[in-house]
Formats: structure tokens, C-alpha cells, sequence
């Protein structure tokens, strides 16, 4: 339309050709994803594939994006709105609003709505004492044993990221020879006597089988598990087995956002990220869980430490900062958690 | 947002450590990861 008439609308030739690009592009985008679900319900593995939309994305101020969200999200209400706003998000995001705690009148904002607690009975905890329980509602991503050397866990096919990396490299030792039992019995030994020094949750990924000293006690092996909480989801983090937390790591990151797309896009995602990292102790050994924050999620609150604060404006280069720690365990118990009981929450911005 | 787990477990029967998830499968807080 590049003239008009009277009351004719008038649309300007590159604005037409804009939004057709636009519309072409989403299409696109809507049948890769239809392309991608297909696959995976046949079995078939995604393959990391970096793209410019990925590499855009590192350029973006997404901390800053993610604390205006969370002020955003953080806004007032009126009261007679809230149940229409939650219950459109519920919608949208496949929320189970039978099982808010509250009166869906009595969240304030959509920040407070979606850190929701859950009506008691809701998530009953299996009670078997020789079970891990998961400690968040989510999709499960990976899990498996870390047997490889260096202790690598897959983001997707062709691409993986390193678990000291994740946790924080001073947690394990590295060990070269991958065969030496003896030094790793030593080691495990003198660790076990000193119960007051970090070094008794060292544990090798050169080759993470440990044997205890005792002929009795079992070969331990180093496992993992990877849960992906979508926006709809319940967002706090439970214990996953009765334990003692001894330590507590904040890695200052980037706000990447962790779906699916993202996952096959983004190197180093997880270990890239905000992220809150809390080791410890549990009746089999060591026991490590990273809350890793995105874009729309980007601060992690923790119940045993509430003084701590993430997402937070910085003005240094995030990724080089090494992470701030904080030890639970002047006495060498730390902090013990039942299984079950609520550790942390993922907030909004 | 994401959480992964990092454990030990026994891996030398009869009381080694047996995941009961499945890939890709929704899971709710408290439910089994593994025994």
C-alpha cells in the first residue's frame, strides 16, 4: 500500500516486509521445534549446534534484563486482579493453582505467586530410607555415573561441561594416575581422621571410584542427576536425602536462559550461569547441588542462609570472579537438612 | 531455572546405587530419584 485514499489504512512498504519476515522467521522457528519434539520422542539425540542468535545473546545485558523483570514481576495487584493474573499464568504455563497454599487473592504480585509454597500433603517424600528423593518438581535432563576422567557431564550430543567446573574446582581433587588405589585409600584415610578440614570430601573424578578403608563398606561410585524447572513449576528446592551441609559456593554469572533451544545453542551454559552451590555430607559420602539461576529466574534465596544475596548489579567481569564461599562447619557438622525439608527458592529477576 | 546433583553412592552389589527415572520424564519433589 503505498498510496491511499480517504479512510484508507496505509501501511509503509518496509513495515509490510518486516512483519512478513517476522511472521516467516516464527514459523520457521514453531516447525523446528515441532521438528526437534518429533525426534525426541523418537529417541533421536539433539546435537549442539552454536548459531548467531546464540552469540547475540552474549551480548545482551541479561543480569540487567532479569533484575527489570523481577521489578516488574514484584509490582502490587489490586486485589480484585490477581486471581485473572495468576490463573492466565497458570494457563499459559500448565500450573496446578488447586495446589497453592493460599488464596490465589492473597499473593501480592506475580514475583510472590510464583514462589508459591505448596498445600501441606501435596509432594509426599517417599519414605524409604535407602532412596534419594528429587528435590524440585521438573523434567528430568541427564543422569547418570561420572566414570570419565575429568568428570564430565553432556549438555547435549558433542558437548560437555565439566562438573569441577560446576561445583567449584577446590571440592575435588585431581588425581593423574587413574589406577591408584592405594593413594586414594590414603587419602581417604587421613581425610576420615581429620573430619575438621575440607579435605575429607575430596573426591577423585580422575577415576571417581572410591574404595573405603573398611573391607566391609562398598566401592562408591560419583553420580548425577539433571532437573530442568520449567516456568509453570513448583520453585523451591527441597533436600534430596537426610544430610549435613558443610559449605555453601555463589558463583556471580551470566543469566543465560536454560531452555531447551538454549541447552543445544549455548556452550557452558551451566557453568557459565549464576549459580549457588552447596556441598555436604550424606550417609554414602559426599553430596554436591547447584541451583543454577536464567534469565526470567535469575536470584537464588537460600532458607539457611537468608542473608545471602545473587543477581546482584556488578560492575567487574563475571566470569573471571572466583566464587564466594561461605563454611557452615566451624564444628565439623555443619548444617543438618532432613530429607524433604526446604532449602532454597528460585525468585523471579 | 536448573538443578543438578552430584553424589555418592555405592556401586559394588548387593547394595549398589540403581536410578528409577527415565530421560525426559516429569518428576515431582519427593518422588524417587534412585535407591
Amino acid at each position: 500500500g503505498s498510496s491511499s485514499h480517504g479512510k484508507s489504512f496505509f501501511l509503509p512498504g518496509a513495515t509490510v516486509a518486516t512483519i512478513v519476515m517476522l511472521g516467516a522467521l516464527h514459523a520457521r522457528r514453531l516447525y523446528d521445534d515441532n521438528k526437534i519434539e518429533g525426534a525426541r520422542e523418537k529417541g533421536i539425540e539433539m546435537e549442539f549446534h552454536s548459531d548467531v542468535k546464540a552469540s547475540f545473546m552474549g551480548m545482551l545485558p541479561l543480569r540487567s534484563i532479569s533484575r527489570f523483570w523481577g521489578f516488574l514481576t514484584g509490582v502490587e495487584f489490586p486485589i480484585w486482579l490477581r486471581p485473572y493474573v495468576y490463573r492466565a499464568w497458570a494457563r499459559a504455563f500448565h500450573s496446578n493453582l488447586e495446589e497453592a497454599a493460599l488464596p490465589l487473592e492473597e499473593y501480592v504480585s506475580l514475583r510472590d505467586f510464583f514462589v508459591r509454597t505448596l498445600k501441606e500433603g501435596s509432594r509426599p517424600v517417599d519414605s524409604d530410607p535407602c532412596c534419594l528423593v528429587s528435590p524440585v518438581d521438573g523434567t528430568i535432563l541427564r543422569f547418570g555415573e561420572l566414570k570419565e576422567a575429568g568428570g564430565m557431564i553432556e549438555q547435549v550430543k558433542g558437548f560437555s561441561y565439566s562438573v569441577p567446573k560446576l561445583l567449584g574446582a577446590t571440592s575435588f581433587l585431581s588425581m593423574t594416575a587413574e589406577d591408584d588405589t592405594e593413594q586414594k585409600n590414603n587419602e581417604k584415610e587421613s581425610s576420615d581422621m581429620d573430619a575438621n578440614k575440607k579435605s575429607w570430601w575430596r573426591v577423585s573424578l580422575a577415576s571417581p571410584k572410591v574404595r573405603d578403608p573398611a573391607p566391609a563398606c562398598p566401592m562408591k561410585g560419583l553420580f548425577y542427576c539433571v532437573i530442568y524447572l520449567k516456568p509453570g513449576d513448583y520453585h523451591r528446592i527441597h533436600s534430596p536425602v537426610d544430610w549435613n551441609v558443610l559449605l555453601r559456593r555463589h558463583f556471580s554469572g551470566r543469566l543465560f536462559p536454560l531452555n531447551e533451544r538454549a541447552t543445544r545453542t549455548i556452550r557452558n551454559l551451566y557453568v557459565e550461569n549464576e549459580r549457588v552451590v552447596l556441598e555436604g555430607r550424606w550417609q554414602e559420602g559426599f553430596m554436591a547441588m547447584a541451583a543454577i539461576g536464567a534469565t526470567n529466574i535469575g536470584s537464588i534465596e537460600l532458607f539457611i542462609e537468608p542473608t545471602l544475596r545473587t543477581n546482584k548489579p556488578q560492575k567487574n567481569i563475571l566470569h573471571l570472579e572466583p566464587p564466594e564461599e561461605r563454611v557452615y562447619e566451624p564444628d565439623g557438622t555443619g548444617i543438618r537438612m532432613k530429607k524433604g525439608d526446604e532449602l532454597a527458592a528460585f525468585n523471579m529477576g | 531455572s536448573t538443578v543438578v546433583l552430584v553424589f555418592q553412592a555405592p556401586i559394588s552389589s548387593p547394595s549398589d546405587f540403581r536410578f528409577c527415572i527415565k530421560k525426559g520424564e516429569r518428576i515431582r519433589m519427593g518422588e524417587a530419584l534412585g535407591r
